[in-house]
């Protein structure tokens, strides 16, 4: 089973045109391995990445020195698949018993 | 009625008993197809939803055609919970079920569902493996006949936007086409999506208006506002294109080219923490607000047969 320990995602607000083309920019960095869940369109929607822990860094100097701002939406990722794993088998035990 | 909790996330196999007992509880009114087989050759399980008749006009729904978002399929099975016992009760939904019949594929993409649930929590496409690729699976939706290969899908098999091979190329899309083709009379085409609280019509392949725009963009503002009638969730309201970004291949941009005037997406609730990994706490309360939103569409789908 894939683990995903400290990926972050990232949901990066974009000001204007050119902030949305340097974060398509981004989508063509393949080596950083990132995981668009919404994908730069406009910048009336919000932009969420997920990525992988060996990129953070990279990617969070990207938007920083680019004045793009972001908030983080998940702290670690595995946090959370863990929870969602342990609702499945509580839930499963009560309708077993 | 059966023990089946619809407030957690099932096993694909949780699901797949979930829909024997809703055919077998509710005979009277559902019964299971299988239109296909997907590409580890998991049945593609669709609910019929008929009061009797023959070839009657009919309304299509399909969720979790993007495997990892569970949001959906869980939605999907408390849907056709819900339309399965409002009949008889809830005279709108008595209604339409005197006149026509609804199709419920609650897991589009159940190979991929699978290996969320066993291998890759994050997986969103088909587990389709392509001559000489590296990488494998599709996006199901950019594989669609409609503008196939256009903007927005990548030609890179890695890529999680991946078009295919070709139109039709995975044997998931293939299915529900061939089955809708078969049918003839699907007057109505509602994919649930998630996440990002959207409810769009064609097109997404053009960033033209469709010939039925008025009234498309009327049907969705009023299931928008159902939607929010019910906690508060926004909806907003276009097409793909306006929306979002011009994104080829889809499957409502193919079921409005091939006639099927009433074609929506939705993308569910987004809570501004979780993306589509919605807690299980919010899969009722979410699937109560799309309800609202679909019933409104189906009852305008009823009210004006074309």
């Amino acid at each position: 089973l894939e683990t995903f320990v400290g990926h972050q995602v990232l949901r990066i607000r974009a000001s204007n045109k050119e902030q949305i083309q340097k974060l398509q920019f981004l989508e063509t960095l393949e080596h950083l391995q990132l995981d668009f869940w919404l994908n730069p369109s406009s910048p009336a929607l919000p932009v969420d990445v997920r990525i992988p822990f060996h990129s953070l860094q990279a990617v969070k100097v990207f938007l920083e020195s680019n004045s793009i701002e972001y908030s983080i939406l998940i702290e670690d990722l595995q946090v959370v698949l863990d929870e969602e794993k342990q609702a499945m088998a509580l839930s499963q035990q009560r309708e077993r018993s | 009625s059966s023990t089946f909790n619809y407030g957690t996330y099932h096993s694909l196999t949780s699901i797949y008993e979930e829909l024997d007992n809703l055919a077998h509880e509710c005979s009277g009114i559902v019964s299971k197809l299988t239109i296909g087989e997907s590409y580890e050759k998991r049945p593609l399980y669709v609910l019929k939803f008929s009061t009797g008749g023959t070839n009657r006009p009919a309304i299509w729904i399909d969720a979790g055609i993007h495997s990892r978002e569970w949001i959906t399929q869980a939605s999907a099975i408390w849907i056709a919970r819900k339309i399965a016992s409002d009949y008889g009760s809830d005279p709108s939904i008595t209604s339409l079920l005197d006149k026509m019949d609804i199709f419920l594929l609650a897991v589009a993409n159940p190979d991929g569902y699978e290996f969320t649930h066993t291998e890759n929590r994050m997986w969103r496409k088909t587990r389709s493996r392509n001559q000489g690729c590296l990488c494998i699976g599709v996006d199901p939706n950019r594989n669609w006949d409609a503008g196939f290969g256009g903007p927005g899908a990548s030609s890179n098999p890695c890529s999680d936007t991946y078009h295919g091979p070709s139109a039709n190329s995975e044997v998931e899309v293939k299915s529900i086409v061939d089955f809708i083709e078969n049918h003839g009379n699907i007057v109505a085409f509602l994919t649930l999506h998630s996440y990002s609280q959207l409810l769009m019509y064609p097109y997404g392949y053009k960033c033209t208006k469709p010939a039925d725009y008025a009234e498309l963009d009327s049907v969705g503002k009023a299931a928008a506002s159902s939607i929010h009638s019910l906690y508060g969730t926004t909806f907003e309201v276009g097409s793909i294109c306006t929306t979002i970004y011009q994104a080829s291949g889809g499957s409502i941009d193919w079921s409005y080219d091939y006639g099927i005037k009433y074609s929506f997406a939705f993308e569910l609730r987004d809570t501004g923490t979780y993306g589509f990994l919605l807690p299980a706490s919010q899969i009722i309360p979410t699937a109560e607000e799309t309800w609202l939103g679909l019933k409104t569409i189906m009852e305008h789908v009823r009210d004006n047969p074309y």
